[in-house]
C-alpha cells in the first residue's frame, strides 16, 4: 500500500 | 554479562503492553552505552516502534559486550504479569545467551521470583531513523489522546487530524454518521502536564488508520503527556517520554497516491 511504501521509503536498512 | 536492574517494575511492564499487540516478536539490543533499545515494524508495516531505555532508566545496568536478545513479547508479557508493579526487576543475561533470566524481587525482599524465557533467533532490518523536519509538533496529555482515539474509533475506520496554530481538530466520517473534538491551545501554568501546546510551522491536515492510534495510546500508561510531530505526507512520530528514555511509534499517514 501507499503507506507502506511511505514507511519503508523514510526508514531506510542501515 | 547484561545485568539490569529496575527500581520498579512498572515500567517494562508498560512498555511491553504497549507495543506486544503491535509486534510480536523483537530483539531488545543491549550495550554499556545506550542501555536497551528495541526497533520493531509491526506486521502490517505502517507502524514503526523505537523504544530507548537509557542506562539511567535502570537502578544498576551493566553490558559487557553487545548482547542482541529475540524476544516473542506475548512470552515476555505473561512472565511480566507475574511480579508485582512495585517490584524489583532484574534483566539478567550471559554472553551467548539462549535464554533471558526475569527476576522480581519484592521491596521487603522477603519474595524473590525467577523466570526463564527461551529467546529466539529473530531476522530483522536495523533502519537508520533520523530527527525528522516537521509541520507541527503538539504536546497534550496522554489520557486526552487516548480518549479521542478510542471515541472515535467507534465511528470510523480513519481519524483526521487538522492543526491550526491555536487548535488540534479530530475528525471521523463513518456509515452512521461523523463527529469532531476541537482542543484548544492552552497553557496551565499551575498543571503544566494538563496544558495542550501547539507549534506550527505549517497547518496540517493527515489522516490515520484508527486501529494504529489505538495501537500507540496503549503506551497511555508511561506519559503524562504525548508530543506527536506531524508532516505532510510523512510519517508522524508519537512520543511517549520516559524517565531517560522514550517509546516513540512513527505511523504512516493514510493518502491517495
Amino acid at each position: 500500500t501507499v503507506q507502506q511504501r511511505l514507511l519503508t521509503n523514510f526508514f531506510k536498512p542501515r | 554479562m547484561l545485568e539490569g536492574k529496575f527500581e520498579t517494575a512498572s515500567t517494562m511492564k508498560k512498555v511491553i503492553e504497549a507495543i506486544k499487540d503491535s509486534v510480536k516478536l523483537c530483539n531488545l539490543n543491549c550495550s554499556q552505552n545506550d542501555g536497551i533499545t528495541v526497533q520493531a515494524i509491526d506486521d502490517s508495516r505502517v507502524l514503526l516502534i523505537a523504544l530507548k531505555l537509557d542506562p539511567s532508566c535502570f537502578q544498576e545496568f551493566r553490558c559487557d559486550k553487545d548482547l542482541v536478545l529475540g524476544l516473542d513479547l506475548e512470552s515476555l508479557s505473561k512472565i511480566l504479569r507475574q511480579g508485582n508493579p512495585e517490584d524489583y526487576l532484574t534483566l539478567i543475561a550471559e554472553d551467548s545467551p539462549d535464554s533471558l533470566l526475569i527476576v522480581f524481587e519484592d521491596s521487603k525482599k522477603d519474595r524473590i521470583s525467577e523466570f526463564s524465557l527461551k529467546l529466539m533467533d529473530i531476522d530483522s532490518d536495523v533502519l537508520t531513523i533520523d530527527e525528522m523536519e516537521h509541520d507541527c509538533a503538539i504536546t497534550l496529555p496522554a489520557a486526552a489522546f487516548a480518549k479521542v482515539a478510542r471515541d472515535m474509533k467507534t465511528l470510523s475506520e480513519s481519524l483526521q487530524i487538522l492543526v491550526t496554530k491555536d487548535s488540534v481538530k479530530f475528525k471521523a466520517d463513518g456509515s452512521i454518521g461523523t463527529g469532531s473534538v476541537i482542543l484548544r491551545a492552552r497553557t496551565n501554568l499551575d498543571d503544566t502536564k494538563e496544558s495542550i501546546l501547539i507549534d506550527l510551522n505549517k497547518p496540517v491536515n493527515l489522516t490515520f488508520g484508527a486501529k494504529y492510534l489505538n495501537d500507540i495510546v496503549k503506551a497511555t500508561p508511561l506519559a503524562d503527556t504525548v508530543t506527536i510531530k506531524l508532516t505532510d505526507k510523512a510519517p508522524a512520530m508519537f512520543e511517549y517520554k520516559l524517565q531517560g528514555g522514550f517509546l516513540r511509534y512513527y505511523l504512516a499517514p493514510k493518502f491517495e497516491d
